[in-house]
């Protein structure tokens, strides 16, 4: 008789529950109406699972959006959890798509499930990918743009695993100050 | 207690999944 060891039964659960969503732009139905909850998750095994069932960000056509949220918050500015918050944007030109594109997206992905901004995990709220021809956008959403030195510090984490170049600034811009600047970006209300 | 993983514990179970 074969012995299972607990490891291999038991799955390694995650500090939060997740959800990931979808957005495919299609104008002939409201905003709301484009973007799908995929599924929600609690483990490690059940992430890698979904992770490896969906297409890469990178092959998703122009319009489309991956967002993974905490369970209860959807992937909105006028979310109760998002509206006085904001996000650290990292813009990526065309190349990148098939450089960069998927790299950092799991790696933001392993951050948000892994908890890898520890005591300031309540800060977070999710994280979404932007598919666009004009040039891919990865965000990270934080709840309360107030929070400079937490903001910052998520920042800074998160430019690290990256691995982006210390000599290129990321910018984070409160989602109030994006909503009501129609035409061009927000001003950034922190740099790292 | 706070269940924090590194990435490279995540990484090993990138392709074990399937089997559970």
């Amino acid at each position: 008789q074969q012995i299972i060891s607990p490891d291999q039964y038991i799955k390694h659960p995650l500090q939060n529950k997740w959800a990931m969503w979808f957005f495919k732009n299609d104008k002939n139905k409201e905003w709301t109406a484009n973007l799908k909850l995929i599924t929600a998750f609690d483990t490690v095994e059940d992430f890698w699972g979904l992770y490896n069932h969906i297409q890469k960000a990178s092959k998703l056509p122009s319009g489309c959006d991956y967002s993974l949220f905490k369970d209860g918050i959807q992937p909105m500015w006028e979310d109760e959890h998002n509206k006085n918050g904001g996000r650290w944007l990292v813009n990526l030109n065309k190349n990148q798509r098939q450089t960069e594109l998927d790299n950092f997206w799991l790696e933001t992905l392993l951050c948000l499930i892994g908890e890898a901004f520890e005591d300031l995990t309540d800060d977070i709220c999710g994280a979404t990918i932007n598919i666009r021809g004009k040039g891919d956008k990865l965000g990270l959403w934080t709840k309360d743009a107030r929070r400079g030195d937490a903001t910052v510090k998520i920042g800074q984490k998160l430019k690290e695993r990256l691995k982006i170049p210390v000599k290129i600034a990321i910018g984070f811009q409160a989602h109030s100050d994006t909503a009501t600047k129609a035409g061009s970006t927000a001003r950034d209300r922190y740099r790292v | 207690g706070k269940k924090h993983y590194d990435r490279e514990f995540l990484l090993q179970f990138q392709f074990d999944s399937a089997a559970i």
